[in-house]
């Protein structure tokens, strides 16, 4: 299996605030790139590895590829649960480094009210001061597409307070790479505060994301950029489009009419009314002789005299009458 | 194009992701400037065109016409450099891959 090279990534990374908290602004004209909706964290983070590749040439992680992950935000039993659906690695990226991205503020404690003990004339009842804000942990659990459990445990992180809201990063390669030997390749992520009803979170900008930074093994083959990029085909396959072509072929493109419809004067050449030249005749007799083979049989080369002769004759015999279809024609007689 | 070398060498290639129906997941970059390689390779082939060894022998045997059929040698991209491509997966994920061969620096005769 594939040792990812040494490198110690930031067991916590912490963001500077100004740019992450609004990240349209970093984003500018190039959010339009990014299409509707998607100008979240995850876009801005992968634009400036972009952005730093193509002005240095550094390569993202030490590796070829970085994927990123958006998470499905689901509430189970009270508890906001990220769900992370890996199956877009290919099997060829070789797993470097996996980071789990999320923003976090500090979370005070309700204060809470001291009974007063007892009733002196001019004290009043106070307010005990909220104590520490509360400890946070990241829980991981993975699982295989079809189950319906809660997965299994992956890890746990503590995580210390926050001194104000602002983006960290945790190391969760490990986390991966396991769930990934084991086939399960979908995570789910838990913040939790241990606090009774931590009120249920909304969809946000502030969604926590995965960058899992890979060296692709098969990105050297010849033509790997078709095996990412290339998608021609817009229909998913067995699901014809209503306007398939007419005998059925999964091909879109619309065939055009080889016969010509309407009686029109055609442009057959004066003079000349001899029938094409028959299909070649096939000495073994085979049955599809009857039936002009989709390939054309290869005819033994004439010596250099004949094919003169031959070129001149298999031209008049050839080329007698010439199809146009109407568009054509319409364009010839407006012409 | 017209006043091109005859001579095997680099020519400019602009290519618009649009034009090949890839833009609508490709984030960044729009186009880039891919370049190909085209021209002769005649005998004698000049140092310009970075012959191989294998090239310069065929383009002798070919001058000498022993051996009658034998083509010229091909003019092919010989440095290449990566491309760095932003685009968006079957689940609309952003992802970031470095392909090799992307873009031709040089070419050569082979």
């Amino acid at each position: 299996s594939h040792t990812a090279p040494a490198r110690s990534a930031p067991p916590v990374a912490s963001y500077g605030l100004a740019r992450d908290k609004d990240p349209q602004r970093f984003l500018g004209d190039r959010a339009a790139a990014l299409g509707p909706g998607a100008q979240d964290m995850v876009a801005v983070h992968m634009l400036r590895l972009y952005e730093k590749y193509r002005q240095r040439g550094a390569r993202p992680g030490g590796g070829n590829t970085v994927r990123s992950f958006r998470p499905r935000l689901e509430v189970v039993n009270q508890r906001a649960l990220y769900f992370f659906n890996l199956t877009s690695m290919q099997d060829s990226e070789m797993i470097l480094t996996a980071t789990f991205h999320f923003y976090s503020e500090p979370r005070w404690p309700r204060a809470h009210e001291v009974p007063c003990k007892q009733r002196a004339k001019n004290a009043s009842c106070r307010l005990l001061p909220p104590g520490l804000p509360a400890r946070r942990h990241l829980l991981f659990r993975s699982l295989s597409q079809n189950m319906a459990t809660q997965g299994l445990l992956r890890g746990a992180v503590a995580l210390a307070p926050p001194p104000r809201g602002l983006w960290q990063a945790r190391d969760i390669s490990p986390i991966v790479k396991a769930a990934r030997r084991d086939g399960e390749l979908l995570l789910s992520a838990e913040l939790d505060s241990g606090e009774k009803d931590p009120g249920v979170p909304r969809p946000s900008p502030h969604a926590p994301y995965i960058l899992i930074y890979a060296n692709d093994l098969a990105i050297s083959e010849p033509n790997s950029v078709a095996v990412t990029l290339q998608r021609y085909d817009p229909f998913p396959a067995g699901d014809p489009e209503p306007g398939a072509a007419p005998n059925n072929s999964t091909d879109p493109r619309v065939r055009r009419a080889t016969q010509a419809a309407g009686p029109f004067q055609d442009n057959e050449l004066p003079g000349l009314d001899e029938k094409p030249a028959q299909a070649p005749h096939d000495p073994q007799g085979h049955k599809h002789a009857l039936w002009p083979s989709p390939f054309r049989t290869l005819k033994p080369r004439p010596g250099r005299k004949d094919r003169r002769r031959k070129g001149q004759d298999t031209f008049a015999a050839s080329s007698q009458v010439l199809h146009f279809d109407e568009k054509t024609m319409q364009k010839a007689r407006r012409k | 194009q017209w006043d091109e070398p005859r001579v095997c060498s680099r020519r400019y290639l602009k290519v618009d992701f649009a034009d090949i129906g890839w833009n609508e997941w490709i984030i960044s970059p729009k186009s880039f400037d891919a370049y190909y390689c085209a021209g002769a390779c005649e005998f004698p082939m000049p140092k310009i065109v970075h012959p191989s060894n294998h090239a310069t022998i065929q383009s002798i045997v070919r001058a000498v016409g022993i051996v009658p059929g034998i083509p010229e040698p091909c003019c092919v991209p010989d440095k290449m450099s990566p491309l760095g491509v932003l685009f968006l997966d079957e689940n609309r994920n952003v992802v970031l891959k470095v392909y090799p061969n992307m873009s031709v620096e040089t070419c050569a005769c082979r």
